[in-house]
């Protein structure tokens, strides 16, 4: 398995390191503040109170040896960018740095950072997007234009079959899948089951309740997406 | 046009406020202290410096009227929590509050946000997933079993015409799109096109830097992206 350190325990950082364990991966845990790594040790398989910006003690730490380094250090700009500095010096393979603004993404891009990420810019923009498309319940962008998007089925579609919606003649969109869910009442208890339909055909009908999964360009989804 | 308030301008609010503004959205933003609401006085249409946690507040600023509030306050967990029930009070029928500890995001949920945001999270599972399968590109879940995924097409296919891949009868997903990257040098200057072929047939050929969109269950998909 893959060798990981993770350097600064904030709420990022902690996130990172207990999601790993629960994938099965051993980590080297480090921060500055005792009573982070304290917390941290119930989870990680090592954690170690240091100024991870001096590269000998990374060295001490074996550091070099590591196939991927996480650098999740907010406040602290110049320290997050002397890490990242010193695991590439470290020849440190791959290194995921946080950033919290533009100007340190760019920094750390630039100072040799494999992976920059920005969690709060990131969230913002899906946020942002629910609340201006609040009927595109998740989206993966393919490229600039194209995206597979989830929507509730559109009230006009209720009760036709597929081939009877026009879905690619008309609204320029080709359906990946349908999801449908099942409520199953057994003894007093409520289990909700999610039937996905990977083999969409044009007999299937559509129901109340469905999400479609759909493929097209991102301005014909949003206008499908707005249908009364 | 819908009428947003964002209280709280740390990073993820002042991230909503900038991209809800790039998205031709009317905000009002506000934020207990004076610099912040300054700074994002540029951006948004209406910044006031005020203490969100007093109800009378609110409804002086109109907030009832609102469609949607965000509120972005970590540190202050009871600042936080008594802002959500002021909108609740308030009859806001959209509250997407941002939490910044699993017992915060409970907490939340129960006394009526509509929806609850925990980005070092989110971002922190993406990042975690990203160095366990490093060869899946994105995902996006359809349910608890089934996903759509990039990957790089494997080597093995490289050369190989859809049909010959055997990518359904012996790897158990459905190839959605495949995207080509194409690169053009004009002039000295190197530009990338993306082209997404939605529609890819048995005799398309998958070449080397091709991306597949592929539909199916998680560890199926995991599989194929880990072949050598
Ligand atoms: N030189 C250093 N060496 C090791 N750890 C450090 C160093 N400097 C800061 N840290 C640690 O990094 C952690 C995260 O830093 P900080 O809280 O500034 O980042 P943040 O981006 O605000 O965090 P969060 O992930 O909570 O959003 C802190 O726990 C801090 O103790
Ligand atoms: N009662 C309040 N009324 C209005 N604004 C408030 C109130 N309490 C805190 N704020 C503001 O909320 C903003 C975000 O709060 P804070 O920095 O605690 O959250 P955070 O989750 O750490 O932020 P970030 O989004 O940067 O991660 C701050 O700018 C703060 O001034």
């Amino acid at each position: 398995g893959k060798q990981i350190a993770v350097i600064g325990l904030g709420r990022f950082g902690s996130s990172v390191v207990e999601t790993l364990v629960k994938k099965g991966c051993e980590i080297l845990a480090i921060d500055i503040k005792e009573e982070n790594v304290k917390a941290i040790s119930k989870v990680a398989t090592h954690a170690v109170q240091c100024d991870a910006s001096d590269i000998r003690t990374l060295q001490e730490l074996g550091v070099q040896n590591m196939d991927v380094a996480v650098v999740s250090i907010g406040e602290d700009v110049e320290a997050s960018v002397l890490i990242v500095m010193a695991l590439k010096e470290l020849n440190v393979r791959e290194i995921i740095a946080k950033a919290v603004t533009p100007l340190h993404t760019k920094i750390l891009e630039k100072i040799g950072a494999t992976q920059v990420v920005y969690p709060e810019r990131d969230i913002a923009i899906r946020v942002a997007t629910h609340i201006v498309s609040p009927n595109i319940i998740d989206s993966l962008a393919l490229s600039t234009e194209y995206c597979i998007s989830e929507i509730p089925a559109p009230r006009g579609f209720i009760g036709k079959m597929l081939k009877d919606t026009s879905i690619r003649s008309m609204h320029r969109v080709n359906i990946i899948a349908i999801k449908k869910t099942t409520t199953e009442v057994y003894k007093g208890k409520t289990s909700i089951k999610e039937i996905v339909n990977v083999a969409p055909s044009g007999e299937d009908l559509v129901m109340e309740g469905d999400v479609l999964v759909i493929l097209g360009r991102e301005d014909d989804i949003e206008k499908l997406s707005n249908l009364k």
